[in-house]
């Protein structure tokens, strides 16, 4: 699944 | 992280620093939209609620809070302060912001990369971002003497948008799994709507003439 990562940008 | 993200960050820091000295030390938020700081301050609340979730970095962690202190700090100088609001253009920042809000809520629900409360409020922050700088833009055009400052502010803000599309693309090619279209193409649309300002802020910086844009 693509979006599972944490969203690391600001 | 890559160089290209950490340039863009930075730049994206210059900005405030620099719209925040304006404000600071002048004491002036002339040339200064209202409402493109309470997009900001809404963009940053929206999209900073992983912040009590999830932990990424401690660099995330500070920068996170430095945008949503800075941007509500610049808000609250500009309807609160007593001496800087008078400075506040308020005749010709007219940009009806409130009625691009709705539209990017929709598009958050609509568009998104899992319909849960913090994924559509991502979403909603990244197209509000997107044109969150209009109502500066369309200021800019209105104001005849646009200082350096302020110049120099949205200059730095479109820098960083420029060098997170050089960071997207750079992780596309080294990370396998990197895939954000939501962000990627709210991102070109955004540094799209610099190109006419670039142009014309680079233009009067090599004739070394101060920056008019034409309305």
């Amino acid at each position: 699944d693509l979006s599972q990562d944490v969203k690391d940008e600001l | 992280m890559n160089l290209f993200r950490l340039a863009g960050d930075m730049t994206h820091l210059v900005s405030v620093v620099v719209l925040l000295l304006k404000i600071h030390t002048i004491k002036s938020c002339a040339g200064v939209s209202l409402k493109t700081q309470e997009l900001y301050a809404l963009v940053f609340a929206a999209r900073y609620l992983d912040l009590f979730v999830h932990f990424v970095s401690l660099y995330n962690t500070v920068m996170k809070l430095v945008f949503l202190a800075s941007s509500f700090t610049i808000v609250w100088y500009m309807r609160r302060h007593k001496i800087v609001r008078r400075t506040y253009d308020k005749e010709h920042d007219t940009f009806r912001h409130h009625f691009i809000v709705l539209p990017c809520l929709v598009l958050g629900l609509l568009l998104n990369e899992k319909f849960t409360f913090r994924e559509v409020m991502w979403a909603f922050s990244i197209y509000l971002e997107a044109v969150a700088i209009l109502p500066q833009l369309v200021l800019l055009q209105r104001t005849r003497n646009i200082d350096n400052l302020t110049a120099q502010y949205v200059f730095f803000l479109g820098a960083y948008r420029v060098l997170y599309i050089f960071n997207w693309i750079y992780r596309y090619f080294t990370e396998p799994h990197f895939v954000h279209w939501i962000s990627w193409i709210a991102g070109i649309v955004q540094t799209l709507l610099y190109g006419d300002f670039f142009y014309y802020y680079i233009l009067s910086w090599k004739n070394n003439v101060k920056l008019e844009l034409p309305a």
